[in-house]
């Protein structure tokens, strides 16, 4: 893997969204990581409908949680509506057949959680979907979580998914880029980044991707 | 200044002093958390800061189990 990747430098991540009070965060990492598949596939960068996803998703529940692979199964089955035209309302309602798709899923993947492979991974593919144990981000302002801090969060205790957008290094400490769905104004400009190389926080325990 | 900037109110004074004392712990927690970092993030006041650990999870979160079945693939031919 090269040193250092950045996918939004690219112009291949759309601005982070904002879940409010839904535990959809799996919808929003997972519909994240098709638009920016799908830009990087064909140059077009549409912001898509999590609403859809929520609501056509065929759980009793979609705002209690579930795993990215729901949603992109849901992007296989449908295809995804652009934002503006499904609207997100942070509530799942029936599932609306009538709009058009933009962007189509063929497949996804479990991923390697070995590090390398998975930076290797997001700097020839792209951005990769996470699942973290999120209780540091509570209080997260900005700059790098590093391994001490890490150590009060345990990583086998998945509560939370994101979007992988990059890796880099500061200060001889390796870290990942990652996209969070609590809107623009929190962390750093939506993002956060935090230690790369010892599953800080259980971020490399569930990585998966689409296919598009 | 946090009321202010994210917009809260509360139903109560009782209330709002409860909020308060959540807002304090958290804050003492944030400055812990800045202190094991040396320096590497910051942690602080955020839209977040009423809210206990717990209904921060209940909000915000949704567990997901390591331990939970994994798909293989999706299949070749759509239903």
């Amino acid at each position: 893997a090269p040193p250092s990747c950045d996918w939004r430098k690219a112009g291949a991540v759309t601005p982070a969204k904002d879940q409010g009070q839904c535990g959809s965060c799996w919808a929003f990492a997972a519909v994240a990581n098709i638009e920016s598949l799908w830009f990087i596939r064909h140059q077009e960068l549409y912001n898509l409908s999590v609403q859809q996803v929520l609501d056509c998703s065929r759980l009793q529940v979609a705002c209690e949680g579930a795993f990215p692979w729901v949603a992109f199964t849901v992007a296989w089955m449908y295809g995804l509506t652009p934002e503006e035209e499904y609207p997100y309302t942070a509530c799942q309602n029936m599932c609306e057949e009538r709009h058009r798709a933009v962007a189509h899923v063929q497949a996804f993947q479990i991923l390697s959680s070995d590090e390398k492979r998975l930076a290797a991974h997001i700097a020839a593919q792209g951005p990769v979907t996470v699942g973290i144990n999120a209780k540091l981000l509570q209080f997260y302002k900005e700059g790098i979580i590093t391994k001490n801090m890490a150590c009060n969060c345990d990583p086998r205790e998945m509560n939370h998914a994101v979007l992988l957008v990059g890796y880099g290094l500061e200060k001889k400490t390796p870290y990942w880029i990652v996209k969070n769905s609590w809107g623009p104004e929190w962390g750093e400009e939506g993002s956060f980044r935090i230690y790369r190389g010892s599953n800080a926080c259980g971020i490399a325990s569930l990585p998966v991707t689409a296919t598009v | 200044d946090f009321m202010s900037r994210f917009n809260r109110t509360y139903n109560s004074p009782e209330e709002q002093r409860r909020r308060l004392l959540i807002f304090r712990q958290n804050l003492a927690t944030a400055r812990a958390l800045e202190k094991a970092g040396q320096g590497m993030a910051r942690f602080g006041m955020t839209r977040f800061s009423d809210l206990t650990e717990e209904e921060f999870r209940a909000q915000l979160l949704s567990p997901m189990p390591g331990h939970a079945p994994r798909p293989s693939a999706l299949a070749p031919s759509k239903p």
